[in-house]
């Protein structure tokens, strides 16, 4: 994993509280041609498809995953099986083969659980005007798919996976309990990325 | 890029699961910014797949006008986590070494308040000067008189309603710098000690006096601007 600067250590957790029924992982793809070692392809799965919402981005040359993922939540928001995602390349500005791409990651995703039709998110991240590599992505999908699991690594592995040039990776989890139904113990959790080109204005 | 994802194991009702997203994101990632720029990429999805939810309970769903119960308690937990990721994302904005929390409070609508914080978070000025630990008062309130809301019947920015502070972010007494229009005498050794630290904050009332309408506050973070930043995206390329 990347070394983290002593600075940042603080930000990282060394444990949490991860919700019921979601399995995470992450593989190495090489998206980024000086990415030799480190993750950067990561799937977020849930084992039931469930109800989904997300947030986009306004930019008008939306990339072709965010065109791809508003589109497929606005028919499938209550049935969604998890995110693929993969950081080095933002596929944007790439036109009918970033979307062909886009639909490739998303497809491989919901291969690997069996889907016949695919059920998930597809995000990308990293440098725009480039085009996916999507022969390396596509097999380190599968990986990743091999390589889930629910514990606190897990999720440390696939929020190192989504950085770009962040120095640490990015996640949070809680526990609660819901007034009208104060016996159950509830989790949340999630993880983020985001460094440079940060002044979301999404909806 | 912002990219975030966010799983719950509580079963909630598709049309509120939207509601409480969109609520908590206005709060959140919608509310930083490291440099200004928005992303072709932006994205943050909420999964919630009941698997926590014995049988017999019931989804959580927004049943009134106002937020109560069980959506208002999940909003609060939603927002916190929320907020601690988009905190993280500024902690670690490219070459930063300072986080700020601007908190802008007016009686001129949440717009206009958000409007002069997002203007204040994107003054390449007034983030030089804060990795400078220069306390230049004067590039705020240049940047809030900037602010592209359209403009109303009512002024959204009236200069002798103008108050701006810094303040420390361990709560200790903030160092008034313009009060109502009129610049005060800074205590430079006080300024200074503040801007030495990695957190500050800048408190803006752009109705001091003012005394129609209910006050509302908008909290916006940004970090400062460094050399670093250059290095990093000067060797970016597409």
């Amino acid at each position: 994993q990347r070394s983290i600067p002593v600075a940042k250590q603080k930000y990282v957790p060394s444990s949490g509280s991860y919700p019921k029924g979601f399995i995470v992982g992450a593989a190495h793809a090489g998206v980024k041609p000086s990415n030799t070692e480190y993750d950067d392809v990561a799937l977020i799965i849930t084992r039931k498809p469930c109800h989904t919402a997300a947030v986009f981005t306004t930019n008008r040359f939306k990339a072709a995953p965010v065109t791809y993922s508003m589109k497929f939540l606005k028919n499938n928001e209550s049935h969604i099986r998890g995110v693929v995602i993969n950081s080095g390349c933002a596929n944007a500005v790439t036109g009918d083969v970033g979307m062909k791409h886009a639909k490739e990651m998303a497809a491989e995703a919901s291969k690997c659980f069996g889907d016949e039709l695919p059920s998930t998110l597809v995000m990308s991240t990293g440098v725009i005007g480039q085009t996916l590599p999507i022969e390396k992505i596509v097999p380190a999908i599968a990986e990743a798919a091999r390589a889930l699991g629910s514990d606190h690594q897990h999720w440390m592995k696939t929020a190192q996976a989504i950085c770009t040039t962040d120095t640490f990776p990015k996640l949070v989890s809680r526990s609660f309990r819901l007034p009208s139904d104060p016996e159950t113990e509830y989790r949340i959790a999630g993880v983020t990325k985001g460094a440079g080109m940060i002044h979301p204005n999404m909806a | 890029t912002l990219l975030g994802v966010i799983c719950t194991d509580v079963k909630v009702e598709q049309k509120t699961l939207k509601k409480l997203l969109s609520l908590a994101n206005a709060g959140s990632f919608n509310s930083i910014s490291v440099d200004g720029e928005m992303s072709t990429n932006d994205t943050v999805a909420l999964l919630a797949n009941g698997a926590a939810a014995p049988e017999d309970v019931a989804a959580v769903n927004i049943t009134s006008k106002t937020l109560d119960g069980d959506a208002k308690a999940l909003l609060g937990v939603l927002s916190e986590v929320m907020q601690d990721l988009a905190r993280l994302v500024v902690c670690d904005g490219e070459g930063a070494t300072k986080l700020i929390t601007i908190r802008v409070r007016t009686t001129r609508g949440m717009e206009s308040a958000k409007s002069a914080a997002s203007r204040i978070a994107r003054s390449l000025l007034v983030k030089t000067a804060l990795y400078g630990k220069d306390a230049n008062w004067g590039r705020i309130l240049s940047a809030i008189g900037a602010i592209d809301v359209p403009m109303q019947e009512v002024e959204e920015v009236v200069p002798h309603q103008t108050t701006v502070s810094f303040a420390p972010a361990d709560g200790s007494a903030p160092l008034p710098l313009v009060t109502r229009g009129t610049p005060e005498q800074v205590d430079e050794a006080r300024a200074s000690e503040i801007l030495e630290a990695d957190k500050v904050e800048i408190l803006v009332d752009l109705a001091d006096g003012n005394v129609k309408g209910d006050t509302v506050e908008c909290v916006f973070r940004t970090c400062d601007l460094s050399h670093e930043y250059i290095s990093i995206n000067a060797d970016y390329r597409s």
